[in-house]
């Protein structure tokens, strides 16, 4: 464990950590995708099949409950809570998981370590996540007006992908064969789709301005 | 050599 690796994984739980809370104490879900919800929860529901045959550490193992549990909490409020169901702009978050889906499966069906169940899933959990956040920029583009909670939730989660590129170029020069081209290539993906959300969350915090994107 | 410290992270 590295100190960018750890910083890593607390940027990216307070993320999670950050939009349930907001949910749970305002009763609102407005201006956050369910569709990338959805998708996260499919993410670690497929990539920690692993969490009861393949014990790493203590850490690893209450991470992944807590990572596999918020985001389904999250999904749940969405879906059943009566209060924040009806704050969710259905008619704005209108992407298909399918499109996103389909071709990262046939993508780890292709492109895996080995043609296992398991090792197939890993694969497209993480091509599923370098995708999964479209949804919830294009409703960000839709809706303009962000607020502080939906503008620090997707901070967070830019800023946990940053910090795991520093944690791979580590462990590159410092753990002797660290090379996982599917983690890295996947992760790099990702992290370009939130450049352009970056662009303006600092132009608009370096002039004091209300977060806004342009059509 | 195969990695098996991939799943170390999450």
């Amino acid at each position: 464990m590295n100190i960018f690796r750890l910083a890593g994984d607390m940027t990216h739980l307070m993320s999670v950590l950050v939009l349930l809370l907001k949910i749970h104490t305002i009763k609102s879900c407005a201006g956050i995708s369910l569709k990338t919800q959805e998708l996260y929860a499919l993410v670690f529901a497929t990539r920690y099949l692993d969490i009861f045959t393949d014990f790493i550490s203590v850490y690893n193992t209450i991470m992944k409950l807590i990572f596999l549990g918020s985001s389904f909490s999250i999904v749940w409020y969405m879906r059943r809570h009566k209060l924040v169901r009806r704050s969710y702009d259905k008619e704005q978050d209108t992407f298909r998981h399918f499109f996103l889906v389909l071709p990262c499966l046939l993508l780890a069906l292709v492109m895996n370590e080995k043609f296992t169940f398991k090792e197939v899933m890993w694969a497209f959990s993480l091509y599923l996540e370098a995708v999964a956040i479209l949804p919830q920029l294009v409703l960000l583009q839709r809706t303009k007006n962000i607020d502080n909670l939906t503008g620090q939730y997707v901070f967070l989660l830019g800023a946990y992908r940053a910090f795991y590129i520093f944690n791979w170029i580590y462990r590159y020069f410092t753990e002797p064969h660290y090379v996982h081209w599917i983690t890295w290539i996947s992760g790099l993906v990702q992290t370009l789709l939130y450049a352009d959300f970056f662009y303006y969350y600092f132009n608009s915090w370096k002039n004091n301005v209300k977060l806004h994107l342009p059509a | 050599p195969q990695n098996n410290d991939k799943k170390d992270e999450l």
